[in-house]
């Protein structure tokens, strides 16, 4: 085993909302890219790749 | 790491010495802008290897679950925070959950279930597949395309989209997308600390067993496909599930390893609000 090196074991987190009237249903989806990002600088991570489709949006972050 | 954003629900999994309870206060803030208040919260991680290393709220469980209760707001009242052991001492599972409603209503919609696999000691000629090449010239698109294909990730979900990332001088990121549901792969794949997880949603609705015990089921086929790209010498799966059908998964889990050579070395269940019930099962090659 290594001193130190990169840790693999994730963090995660599950954040589940509700709300009256989510906008056309797109809710959360509706936060603008430079609100993901700077919520991600807080974690220390940024947007590498994206792709989405009718259901959702799907990031890979750097890290 | 990965991101998941749907209209009313965002997973955030991420390695490395991220701060991810960090990103709870601002999440708060923007959906509260958007008209949405929250109402549950599941975190959960495995046993760090490098636990030295981790900055604050991540220096331990007792740290990350004080930092949680301070940033979740009083409403989401009902709350659990436990460790579930195993014999493997290096596959640990944390567990935080905490909603604002009686723990007998269930998040998400009760035919879910999602499974996270974390993997390590791979097999160094499969750890190698993702590692770049010095001077190969490709975007991390590029290269995590190739990964993607050597390492035979697309066969894991062939109806998945998926978006990938190779990371230099090594790793891997991927995230699958199916209709609404994810899967997403990470991988770590120095020698010494390899590690490499797969996570993934399914309904219980979605297949069942064969009739003669076979391996028709497609989320058992992708179970086996997901792990024999690593062909790991310790496993640890997780499955949370707010169905009354999760002894029947965690059988069906432990059936899809042992043809692997995955021998069961554990096997612990318990309950959480918001989440339902989560089962922690390890597992360890016979070769070792």
């Amino acid at each position: 085993m290594a001193v130190s090196g990169f840790e693999g074991f994730e963090k995660r987190l599950e954040l589940h909302f509700s709300g009256d009237d989510p906008v056309f249903n797109m809710g959360l989806r509706q936060l603008p890219f430079d609100s993901l990002e700077q919520i991600l600088h807080e974690v220390q991570c940024s947007v590498v790749s994206a792709v989405g489709n009718h259901y959702f949006d799907a990031y890979v972050l750097s890290e | 790491s990965s991101l998941f954003v749907y209209p009313t629900k965002i997973i955030i999994k991420t390695c490395g010495t991220t701060q991810l309870l960090k990103s709870i206060p601002p999440l708060l803030h923007h959906a509260l802008n958007l008209g949405l208040t929250i109402s549950s919260c599941r975190y959960t991680r495995g046993n760090f290897i490098f636990p030295l290393s981790q900055p604050f709220p991540h220096t331990s469980f007792h740290e990350e679950v004080v930092y949680l209760e301070d940033s979740l707001p009083n409403h989401l009242c009902y709350r659990k925070a436990s460790v579930m052991p195993s014999n493997i001492t290096a596959h640990v599972w944390h567990v935080f959950s905490a909603c604002d409603q009686t723990p007998l209503v269930h998040f998400p919609p009760s035919d879910l279930y999602t499974v996270e696999i974390c993997m390590t000691e791979l097999d160094r000629t499969q750890a190698r597949k993702f590692f770049r090449r010095p001077g190969d010239g490709k975007t991390g698109d590029a290269a995590g395309k190739e990964m993607t294909e050597i390492a035979g990730i697309h066969k894991i979900n062939p109806n998945a989209l998926i978006c990938d990332f190779a990371f230099d001088p090594c790793g891997y990121s991927m995230n699958g997308i199916d209709g609404d549901r994810y899967s997403t792969i990470h991988v770590t794949p120095e020698d010494g600390y390899s590690y490499a997880s797969f996570e993934c949603v399914g309904s219980i609705y979605d297949d069942e067993d064969d009739e003669d015990g076979g391996d028709g089921d497609d989320f058992i086929r992708m179970l086996r496909r997901a792990v024999q790209v690593f062909r790991p010498g310790k496993v640890s799966v997780s499955v949370t599930t707010a169905t009354t059908a999760s002894h029947r998964l965690w059988a069906r889990v432990a059936g899809a390893m042992e043809p692997l050579g995955l021998k069961c070395r554990s096997c612990m269940a318990d309950e959480f609000p918001a989440a339902g019930s989560v089962v922690f099962q390890t597992f360890t090659a016979r070769r070792k």
